[in-house]
């Protein structure tokens, strides 16, 4: 038997709009932990990877470990009737091949069940070697949304460098360039709203701005994202989620021919 | 132009 019951369902909202635009199938694993998931796109250029632990969650029942392969266009679907209040229960029993999400309203008076059929995905999850970044940029995620969009407009690829002095996201198109610097914050009265640079040497790495605009859908999730960058290996980006886990998204980078 | 790579270095389980 496997049940979780999130108070704050909206959350879960939140992190299948952060997962849906890459992703179209994956694997939901449960174990007494919590809830992982790891999936690449279709075309093996990003890797996205969830946690929710369990006691991020009002109830987390988790008898033995399962797999539930999920298709997430439909799953979307179902949480689209859950409203931003509800209180959020999946469950499933073992071995079953459907899934059943469960939304009550805050004072009880509406409970609505909707059960999902799963999918067989034979996905192995990659391990992700530690590794010690050269740089990491804490940046509100709002601003960083706000980058992506806005040099889209230019070309492509967006360029990341980071420098002691701050970090630089550039452009380059048929209408020409677009340079946006971020300098490390002085003094902040919210540290959500800081630009935090650690560097241990200075790094520069090409980036596809489509899924960099994908990593962004997950910006409600959380006020501040961290990149985190170093030569030839995939960027790190990671949203936290509120007492509960987080996302990060993998991005191989684009190198010169 | 620069090509696009894919996610590497991350390794299958044992």
């Amino acid at each position: 038997m496997f049940e979780a019951r999130l108070l704050q369902g909206s959350l879960l909202k939140k992190v299948m709009e952060a997962l849906k635009e890459l992703l179209n199938e994956a694997a939901w694993d449960c174990s007494d932990a919590g809830i992982q998931l790891q999936a690449m796109d279709n075309s093996h250029v990003s890797l996205v990877s969830l946690n929710l632990r369990a006691e991020g969650f009002d109830k987390y029942r988790c008898d033995r470990n399962l797999s539930m392969g999920m298709n997430l266009g439909s799953m979307s679907k179902i949480l689209k009737c859950a409203s931003n209040e509800d209180i959020i229960t999946i469950k499933a029993q073992d071995n079953a091949d459907t899934v059943t999400f469960v939304f009550e309203s805050p004072d009880q008076d509406k409970v609505s069940d909707y059960e999902m059929k799963l999918m067989n995905l034979d996905q192995e999850h990659l391990g992700i070697p530690e590794t010690d970044y050269a740089c990491t940029i804490r940046l509100p995620s709002s601003e960083f949304a706000r980058i992506c969009r806005d040099l889209s407009q230019f070309g492509e690829s967006m360029v990341i460098s980071c420098t002691k002095e701050g970090v630089r996201f550039s452009a380059t198109g048929d209408i020409g360039t677009g340079n946006i610097k971020l300098a490390q914050s002085a003094k902040v009265d919210k540290e959500e709203e800081a630009v935090v640079i650690e560097m241990q040497e200075p790094v520069s790495l090409t980036f596809a701005c489509r899924y960099l605009n994908s990593f962004t859908k997950a910006t409600s999730l959380s006020k501040s994202v961290q990149l985190s960058m170093s030569p030839e290996v995939p960027l790190v980006v990671e949203y936290k989620i509120e007492d509960i886990g987080h996302v990060r998204y993998y991005l191989a980078p684009k190198i010169e021919d | 132009m620069a090509s696009q790579t894919k996610i590497t270095g991350f390794y299958r389980p044992t």
